[in-house]
């Protein structure tokens, strides 16, 4: 079905046409690349990466320098040695210039030539595959395959800053679910200098695995080097958009690219040591190099890019597709964002585009907020909160940031259980991140010291406001209560920029705006006062129409008047260049001029939470919060509600349980509300309320029914009750003997087979044993209670009987 | 050793003002093998010590303690196994 074309004519840019839709290359594994040519349609493949979008326009990774940090790299593998490139390669555990791996029986270190092949095996040679970046140099650091210390660590993160663009890692502290580690201090400072100094100052763009921990329940928070500012977390998404086994979720990750999933689900194909090819490369580990190769192209497309360009530009280009996650949520920035994907699946073609025509970002600015030391205690099941008023450090010029990138917490808690904490942190403009989720194998007693979680999910939002950390203690297990958590101190580091990061790009327009009067216009000198509004530039005339420049801000009119206020009014925003700026016509006051940045609306309309949007009634998945007249979201799976917790219809595949939608599970499970699954019931229920024999609602083949548990005979005080049901069926299952029975054969009180102590089984009842056994052989006070009993023939009487036992009951 | 053991080895990470120069003198002076710089940061030099055991549970001390009086260095950690797997 492959329409050859010629992948020379791929070297040069070149825009897409129609005629060059269909690429092949004579690569053995090209027609397995599925997620480089995704859109062939074939497959059931519903979005891709845009590899080929971004090749077509002519970016194949031509000089840009791609080493992978690992156990080394098969230069001569023939898909590898024509990129190889041994100035981007060194063996630091071997302490010399040769990265080549060390070959054992087992393979063990074929890693690293797994990761280099899918960012630059050449193209069309007839072996293997293609790399996503297939004119990129390639280098390779042998330091996997020995001690590995913060040394050595530091000298692969700093080889050759000037000449190598990007590391690539896939490694990392344990992803066992238990373990909190990140770079040491030699890491730290190669990190930090990459980023100053690497690449003629643009910075050296580290990009790492985020973690597979996934099925040990961990978190890439407790690893510090992907939850690290200056690395490129990156996730991964099986071909059918679904979170795959080994996936760490957390709010540090930037993006994703496909990797393997289930066995339904095609496989990553890349080379292999001694000169082969492998599809089981798999995990975050052949996402990682992936995202380098796209980043490569971007590179290639403006070598510019300074290390923050390229995030800037991952997070505008990154997008959710079909990738299925629970906490999809627009950010106040208008960006999806998930914790399990970060901003989405990358584009290759869109970064590429963007890289093109793209602007620095202004320059980083760093605040850090005093930090919060009061002392409050973490009690089990209970929340702490605290919320934290940051102003952005608007008081200094140099670390004041409006526009947010990072937002990094720095925590110190001692706790007696770490695994049992998890942390969320919302954003002023109300963005909820979770920092950390409880870890089930966690249970250090050693807490967090200074340990910085870290957060992309408030990118491009506004710093300054109320800031709330919320730490939630759920004992997973008996624990003592002698010694509970303590938040002793936490602080928030706030990246990101003074001005908006896309406004230099028209620069010159608003220079324009901005300037004063021209020449003409003063042709007569005023000298009065000025109005309050005015700067210190004064003015032409009194009024706050004839300021030069304002003190606040600066209104303009149809007529192109303009006029000093000291307060944008109803109806306007103010923008980084203090001017009012009218809102869309359906807002009352907005953050900007789109129909999706109002922040009040008219009156007559709601504000759609979420997109910031202006709408005369809630749509499916909102109701109206009538005191703020927001229309908010939903609870989660929710088609329709009429609260924030009353749901009145569910979406496909779920159901409404109560006010609540659940997952609606087959026959034989339940749905498992922590971990969102449904989970098969025990082996004794057919169907089942939650988990073990105690929660069926309907039993197995073989058992029976005892209250809510399923049993395979009838328990003591349970008697077997067969009944046939409309449909003819015989139901079987064990009823409750009648409350004066020990053990019984049927209902009710005469069916009685043994009897409680203190009773006696007479006739199938059980009747109390009293101490009167006898009539004449009774003491002096019963007995003669007796004969008044017999005398007055009270025993006939049925509630009287048992008042003189055997005399009564036997002889009447 | 306990899993959460620390394990020193017999590489030692050191920062030394003064130039290349005077971190070799420096490592002759105390018996190591000045490995060079630790990839591109300035000052930070690689120390290896051939006559220390490999791997320890113990830090090392003796001369090992005596190099960090020396004026010109500023810094000196004995380099401690860290756990990293390949994901």
């Amino acid at each position: 079905d492959y329409q050859l074309v010629p992948p020379l004519s791929l070297t040069s840019p070149a825009h897409s046409s129609p005629a060059q839709n269909n690429i092949f290359y004579n690569d053995a594994k090209w027609s397995s690349m599925w997620y480089i040519h995704c859109n062939d349609n074939v497959h059931n493949c519903q979005s891709d990466m845009n590899i080929m979008g971004a090749w077509k326009r002519g970016y194949t990774g031509k000089n840009v320098v791609v080493t992978i940090l690992d156990d080394g790299i098969e230069r001569n593998h023939p898909d590898l040695f024509q990129n190889y490139d041994p100035q981007a390669s060194f063996d630091v555990n071997g302490n010399d210039m040769d990265p080549m791996p060390r070959y054992d029986a087992t393979n063990e270190n074929k890693h690293g030539t797994r990761c280099a092949g899918e960012v630059a095996a050449a193209a069309n040679n007839s072996h293997c595959i293609v790399g996503i970046a297939y004119n990129a140099k390639i280098g390779g650091v042998r330091m996997l395959d020995g001690d590995v210390t913060d040394m050595v660590e530091a000298k692969s993160l700093s080889l050759q800053p000037q000449h190598i663009d990007i590391y690539s890692a896939s490694w990392g502290p344990d992803d066992d679910g238990k373990t909190v580690d990140g770079p040491a201090s030699l890491a730290r400072q190669a990190f930090e200098n990459g980023i100053r100094m690497g690449r003629k100052g643009r910075g050296s763009i580290f990009v790492w695995a985020s973690g597979n921990g996934g099925r040990s329940r961990d978190h890439c928070s407790c690893d510090g080097y992907t939850n690290s500012i200056y690395t490129i977390s990156i996730s991964s998404t099986a071909e059918s958009g679904r979170k795959p086994w080994y996936l760490e979720e957390c709010s540090s990750t930037l993006t994703t690219t496909y990797s393997s999933g289930e066995n339904y689900d095609r496989k990553i194909i890349t080379t292999d040591l001694r000169h082969r090819c492998t599809d089981s490369h798999t995990g975050t580990s052949a996402s990682a190099p992936m995202a380098a190769a796209i980043i490569a192209l971007a590179l290639e497309a403006n070598a510019r890019l300074s290390w923050r360009d390229v995030q800037h530009i991952i997070v505008k280009t990154s997008r959710a597709g079909h990738l299925s996650a629970p906490d999809w949520k627009t950010n106040a920035a208008g960006y999806n964002v998930s914790h399990l994907y970060g901003f989405g699946l990358m584009d290759a073609e869109a970064m590429v585009m963007e890289a093109e025509r793209w602007t620095h970002v202004p320059s980083q600015h760093v605040c850090v907020e005093t930090a919060d030391r009061q002392i409050r205690t973490i009690r089990p099941e209970h929340v702490v909160r605290s919320v934290y008023k940051a102003t952005g450090c608007n008081d200094n010029p140099n670390h004041h940031v409006i526009y947010l990138e990072h937002v990094v917490v720095r925590i110190t808690i001692t706790h007696p259980r770490r695994g049992d904490l998890s942390i969320n942190l919302t954003s002023p403009s109300g963005t909820k991140s979770q920092l950390l989720a409880n870890r089930l194998f966690d249970h250090s007693m050693e807490g967090f010291k200074n340990w910085e979680f870290m957060t992309t999910h408030c990118w491009g939002e506004k710093a300054a406001g109320d800031w709330v950390l919320e730490i939630y203690d759920s004992p997973s297990q008996l624990r003592s209560q002698k010694v509970p958590g303590k938040l002793k101190e936490w602080s928030l580091v706030l990246y990101g920029t003074s001005v908006h990061p896309y406004s230099l790009r028209s620069e010159k327009t608003r220079s324009a705006e901005m300037v004063g009067p021209t020449e003409e216009e003063l042709t007569e000198e005023y000298i009065g006062p000025c109005d309050s509004e005015c700067n210190e530039n004064g003015c032409e005339g009194p009024g706050p129409h004839n300021c030069i420049n304002c003190l606040h801000y600066f209104l303009k009119f149809k007529n192109n008047t303009r006029m000093c206020v000291s307060e944008c009014p109803s109806g306007f925003f103010r923008d980084d260049r203090k001017r009012c700026k009218k809102c869309s016509s359906l807002c009352e006051t907005c953050v900007g001029s789109r129909s999706d940045q109002c922040t009040t609306c008219r009156t007559g309309f709601h504000l759609n939470e979420g997109f910031n949007t202006c709408v005369a009634s809630c749509g499916d998945g909102f109701y109206l919060d009538l005191d703020s007249n927001i229309c908010r979201r939903c609870p989660e799976n929710c088609k329709k509600c009429t609260s924030f917790n009353i749901c009145t219809e569910c979406k496909p595949g779920m159901s409404l349980q109560g006010n609540k939608c659940q997952m609606t599970c087959d026959p034989g499970t339940y749905y498992n509300g922590h971990r969102r699954t449904c989970e098969p019931c025990h082996r004794a229920c057919a169907t089942c309320a939650g988990t073990g024999i105690e929660a069926c609602s309907k039993c197995a083949e073989g058992y029976l029914l005892e209250d809510w548990r399923c049993v395979l005979t009838c328990s003591t005080g349970y008697y077997l009750s067969e009944q046939t049901s409309d449909s003819g069926q015989l139901q079987r299952s064990c009823k409750k003997c009648d409350h004066s029975c020990y053990e019984c054969l049927g209902p009710g009180e005469r069916n009685c087979s043994s009897c409680v102590s203190g009773y006696n089984l007479e006739a199938g009842a059980c009747v109390v044993s009293t101490i009167c056994k006898d009539a004449n052989e009774e003491s002096w006070a019963e007995g003669s209670f007796c004969v008044l009993v017999k005398k007055n023939n009270l025993c006939q009487r049925k509630v009287l009987q048992q008042l003189c036992c055997r005399t009564c009951s036997q002889k009447g | 050793p306990p899993c959460n053991a620390r394990i020193y080895t017999n590489h030692w990470a050191v920062r030394i003002a003064g130039g290349p120069d005077v971190a070799e003198r420096i490592a002759d002076k105390y018996g190591y093998r000045n490995m060079g710089q630790i990839g591109d940061l300035k000052d930070h030099y690689h120390f290896f010590h051939s006559r220390t055991i490999k791997r320890s549970t113990l830090s090392s001390r003796g001369r090992h303690s005596f190099i960090s009086m020396e004026p010109k260095v500023e810094w000196i950690q004995q380099q401690v196994v860290k756990r990293r797997i390949k994901r």
